[in-house]
């Protein structure tokens, strides 16, 4: 199937930038 | 589940690979010649890692720009699979851009597109620009093609809706055709929402 994910799971992948 | 998802060991495919190419306007050179390829990924945290390592939209001079593209697609009216296409595109003029965030709007584009949040119109979605202009930001996606307009429409008003702006504040479809042949500053929209 697609590869599809939302803002909040991609977000999480964020690194912490503070 | 969460835990097994962050391991730092496996990457998270993207369904596509996705360039970032940059504009800079230098008038003594031609248009092509201003745009270069910078990196392309293909992972959620290769994402990430071009994302933190680039200047912030926000943070570019005047005239310059950012496009993410499908990795076998150009950012230019020409390549093939933009030629029948066109662009949902939001202006932020100085008015009405007053107290845009252009830096958190054009993260959410890039998520979106990323993560495939079109659905089945994902396949359509050729790429997406932000221009940064003194006069005021625009921030466009590139469809492939223009006259499917029940897939142009739910593509434009998911757009809308992840940018989180308010309904009177209206974006605008124009096919690339009109944009080239145009008169004055702007192309004849097709449809605004």
């Amino acid at each position: 199937g697609k590869k599809q994910y939302d803002r909040t799971f991609l977000l999480q992948f964020q690194p912490d930038c503070t | 589940v969460e835990k097994l998802e962050l391991d730092p060991l496996i990457k998270h495919p993207l369904q596509n690979r996705w360039c970032l190419w940059f504009f800079k306007n230098d008038k003594s050179k031609d248009w092509a010649d201003n745009l270069r390829q910078i990196t392309s990924f293909d992972t959620v945290e290769d994402f990430w890692a071009v994302y933190n390592h680039i200047q912030s939209a926000g943070k570019l001079a005047s005239g310059c720009d950012y496009n993410l593209f499908k990795d076998d697609i150009k950012p230019m009216w020409e390549d093939e699979r933009n030629k029948t296409g066109g662009r949902w595109l939001a202006s932020f003029d100085k008015r009405g851009g007053k107290g845009i965030d252009v830096d958190k709007l054009w993260l959410e584009t890039v998520l979106c597109l990323i993560g495939e949040g079109f659905d089945e119109e994902s396949d359509v979605v050729n790429g997406c620009v932000v221009n940064v202009r003194g006069k005021g930001n625009k921030l466009s996606v590139w469809i492939g093609d223009y006259k499917r307009d029940e897939v142009v429409l739910k593509i434009g008003r998911r757009f809308k809706e992840r940018l989180g702006l308010p309904p009177r504040f209206q974006i605008a479809f124009e096919a690339h055709q009109d944009t080239i042949v145009k008169r004055g500053s702007s192309a004849k929209s097709r449809f605004t929402i």
